[in-house]
């Protein structure tokens, strides 16, 4: 008989390491500064912090470089840096229910995993919570038989920052210029995060920088509860177990976002059971009724607090200050629900001026504010650019490709829970109902669109008589 | 500060059951029964029994049906019964390195929480090791917070079979027939696997039975050590910290395949050690040299044993069974390697008869004798078949279409490990060694399939003469 055993996350990752968007010596030079950065530009946000980032890629010998991303934010508790860096799928951001860049417990351990496993080197971490606290030194490797970190060193150090984090990572990698590189990703990144400040330094080129476009930081998310509509009989059921609340009306709008007592009562009489039920003596065919009741009853949109869209007028003059077109234009959407998750979307479009006009468009996309880069293909994004009949809208488009024209479009989806496919984030999962508001939202700013060139057109024949 | 904590790899994929293949209740009903089938046809072939499977599905509501599997292979151990299908990432596969239709010690335990999820149902485990045991019968669920198994019931039952397995499992899912559907991926595995018998219950639908078209077992793969090419440096590290070997040459000869005292002398020389330094007493420069010399030293290819190739007869004979075609070929390339892992690649073409000349040609892809219905546009089989100028073999192609003719592909990939593209094992991440074979075999038939087209054409033209 075979001998079943365990699996740890490490091993399980090591060998599958395109999941995490380590599969070719670019792709993971991207992908490394990509999980740094969006841990910085997220914890100074928690922390209510204007970021302030550094970014450093010098080349060590052909294939390997060093990375090192450094941020003013609240730094990381000295008890907390060997799971963070050491140990995959652990983290502050997967429990809590709002918009971040990160959400697994992956994506720095990952970064600093793959570098250990190309040049045999740990990461270096320094991090400081406060002025009146030391700074701590840190060289950190995961021990990937037992998903455990293994420290290797750790002391004070001086440290002229009064809070903050710097981390280093050596790896195997390859640094090109043009589409998809790291140039591309931060440019990318500081159009999409004007409050932020960003300084970085390129393998052997000269220092840019990202001056801080606004002096306020974006509204933060709010942690919320999830949404009935979408939600599983299984997380119901398990809800209903693990509740502290002793009546079932309680449970309901204590676990949930947006139930009233009116609501309660709708969905209780339907199952056939009362407000004052206790969960845990709710038979499994009550359970089911109430399951269906949720997702059938009238309830409020989920609140919009919980998301941090970029807004039609910051996606316009972010445009504005990267393209030379002579029209720009952007659609936010209301916020919508996939499995009980909030989520929004948002396209901006920028047309004319100087834009190649017998080209496919540009599409650029983004989640939680991330710029994605690759996997283009599998993305819901691109699924639902392509499935739009833009000559409705007054532009070119053969069967399968993007509209040509002179276009560029940006997109670019919040939520508190984005359905990647895989865990390197680098592509969004096709659910319906995220493909339907994009669907909208694009055929929205479409419509805008048209308009626009009719009348262009309009002045431009009116000017010829 | 953000408060950390541990995230259950449980809990990560309910969050992310898309990665698992459970997106959508068509996907998730082929998904569901492809994990249990897949676990029977690798038990009896490790137990070298020849496989006698059935599967049923039955509908209860609308969106609600029951499948379950059931095999004469070697059944399950009683004890390991419950992590078995109560935990992710625990398996008899992972580690052992040879070629197997499982690997992640996730898909069984996946169909089940999905199943959990949806419906609140156990898994329902009957399982028998020999005529002289009792069967034992299990209820079990997956704790999806801690990933541990909750056993629901474990006692013992009568059961007419000697040895086996049978999988029950509930599920929210849909039923469609046609393209992508379970009853496609039960009668491409059929075909895939002609020494199986299958006995196919569809829903609402009459009895299918797929017999045994060959009586023998194909040749087991057996496990094999890695081989050094693609083994990168920090692999290479831990195996030499991890080795019980005390000199490095035995520790090379031990731990790698292909390794030969030849090969050994070759790359401690250009480490500046010899084959009796202790494995821990090298320093990292050493290592990295060591690493170096393996990379570039020359390598028998790895031992095929531990693959299972479908073979250019069977594949023939699969085709010619199903598709009305004048013209059968088949191509099997010998084993290469990506990252240290043996991969072989097959193509089979059928071309001409009643096909339709006009029309796409139809693709069919394999990994590990597993047919994949889902995510073609993400996978590198398709990647490779339209890299491919068909044009210079007498095809119509379209840019970035397949090409289309009178014509049927099949391609098959076998391996001790799939790098798929994520865990629900749909698509093959497209590593530049294994689009190279795949590449270079579709060329091969492609060149068949010229001289065939130019023969006929040929005769044509000399019968009209
Ligand atoms: N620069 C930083 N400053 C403060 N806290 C940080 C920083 N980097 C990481 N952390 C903390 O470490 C945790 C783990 O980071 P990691 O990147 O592994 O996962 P994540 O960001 O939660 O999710 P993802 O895998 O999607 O990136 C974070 O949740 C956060 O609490
Ligand atoms: N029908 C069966 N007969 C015998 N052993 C089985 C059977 N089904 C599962 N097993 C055992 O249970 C283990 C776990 O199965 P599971 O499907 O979860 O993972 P896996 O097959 O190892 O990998 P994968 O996630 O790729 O399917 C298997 O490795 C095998 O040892
Ligand atoms: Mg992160
Ligand atoms: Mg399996």
């Amino acid at each position: 008989a075979e001998r079943q055993r365990e699996i740890s996350v490490s091993e399980f990752f090591v060998k599958n390491r395109h999941l995490l968007g380590f599969d070719n010596p670019q792709k993971a030079l991207l992908t490394a500064v990509r999980e740094c950065v969006d841990n910085s530009l997220d914890a100074c946000g928690d922390a209510g912090i204007l970021p302030s980032l550094r970014i450093e890629i010098v080349q060590l010998a052909e294939d390997r470089f060093k990375i090192a991303v450094e941020d003013n934010g609240p730094g990381i508790v000295r008890a907390q840096i060997p799971k963070v860096f050491g140990k995959l799928l652990y983290g502050s951001k997967f429990h809590t229910m709002k918009q971040q860049r990160g959400q697994q417990g992956i994506g720095v351990s990952a970064a600093g995993m793959y570098g250990q496993l190309t040049t045999g080197k740990p990461v270096l971490i320094s991090s400081r919570t406060s002025p009146q606290a030391p700074a701590h030194y840190f060289e950190v490797t995961v021990d990937t038989r037992k998903n455990q970190p293994l420290v290797l060193k750790d002391e004070k150090r001086e440290w002229v920052k009064d809070h903050g984090t710097r981390v280093e990572i050596e790896l195997q990698a390859t640094y090109k210029k043009g589409r998809r590189s790291v140039d591309d990703y931060v440019e990318q990144t500081a159009i999409a995060n004007p409050h932020a400040e960003i300084t970085y330094h390129p393998p052997g080129g000269e220092v840019l920088h990202y001056a801080r476009a606004v002096e306020a930081l974006p509204e933060e998310p709010r942690e919320i509860k999830p949404h009935p509509y979408g939600v599983e009989l299984g997380m119901l059921m398990r809800m209903l177990q693990d509740t502290p609340a002793k009546q079932l009306g309680l449970a309901l709008k204590h676990d949930f976002s947006r139930v009233t007592d009116k609501v309660v009562s709708e969905v209780v009489k339907a199952a056939g059971v009362t407000a004052s039920t206790r969960p845990r003596d709710l038979s499994t065919p009550a359970i089911e009724k109430l399951h269906k009741a949720l997702q059938a009853v009238k309830l409020m949109a989920p609140p919009t607090n919980c998301l941090s869209p970029i807004g039609e007028e910051a996606i316009r003059a972010g445009l504005q200050k990267r393209i030379q077109a002579d029209w720009y234009e952007a659609v936010t959407r209301p916020p919508a629900v996939y499995r009980g998750n909030p989520f929004q979307v948002e396209v901006g479009l920028a047309y004319g001026g100087s834009l190649p006009g017998d080209e496919l468009a540009e599409m650029y996309r983004l989640a939680n504010r991330v710029p994605l880069q690759y996997q283009a293909s599998a993305c819901a994004i691109t699924k639902a650019v392509l499935s739009v009949d833009w000559r409705g809208y007054g532009l070119q488009m053969s069967k399968g490709a993007l509209p040509s024209g002179p276009l560029v479009l940006m997109v670019h989806i919040a939520s508190v829970w984005v359905p990647f496919t895989s865990e390197s984030k680098e592509a969004i999962a096709a659910y319906p109902e995220i493909v339907k508001e994009l669907r909208l939202a694009l055929m929205e700013v479409g419509r805008k669109l048209a308009s626009h060139i009719r009348h262009r057109r309009k002045v431009t024949d009116e000017m010829k008589k």
